[in-house]
């Protein structure tokens, strides 16, 4: 099984102000 | 805005915290953002509330409105039904939980207009 960092899941929450 | 759809997280992935824990993502709880966003020297947590859910250019399609941060920018974005996002004190949570939990086997609420949902910027990007 794959481990991702933490950060990865980045993508996939809540858009920021910069989006 | 109004990026395309992305893709989901792969539910079975096992995710680092910050302090080096593992975890499967339908695991993850508020409190491990949270603290390794505290850790992160790049990254801290925002938060973003649903404000409108609308439907999408195609049927399983949903634009979602968001008001993100303190200074309440409106942002939307278009995604797929079954698209999770992170909501505070609940977990994952999307506009079509049950095709969620058949697609990606990640058990998630109904995604509703209120919700606070996690995000992550970058530190010092404004």
């Amino acid at each position: 099984v794959p481990v991702f960092p933490w950060h990865s899941l980045v993508p996939f929450l809540a858009p920021t102000q910069s989006d | 805005a109004a990026p395309s759809p992305t893709p989901a997280p792969v539910p079975s992935s096992i995710i680092q915290l910050a302090d080096g824990e593992l975890k499967r993502v339908e695991d993850l709880k508020t409190e491990d953002f949270i603290q390794s966003a505290e850790i992160s020297s790049e990254l801290k947590i925002d938060s973003s509330t649903v404000e409108r859910i609308d439907s999408g250019q195609s049927p399983n399609a949903v634009v979602i409105q968001f008001s993100v941060g303190e200074l309440k920018a409106q942002v939307c974005v278009e995604v797929l039904v079954e698209y999770p996002f992170f909501v505070f004190g609940q977990g994952w949570s999307s506009c079509c939980p049950d095709r969620t939990t058949q697609l990606f086997e990640l058990s998630c609420a109904k995604l509703c207009v209120g919700d606070v949902c996690v995000s992550l910027t970058l530190r010092g990007l404004r």
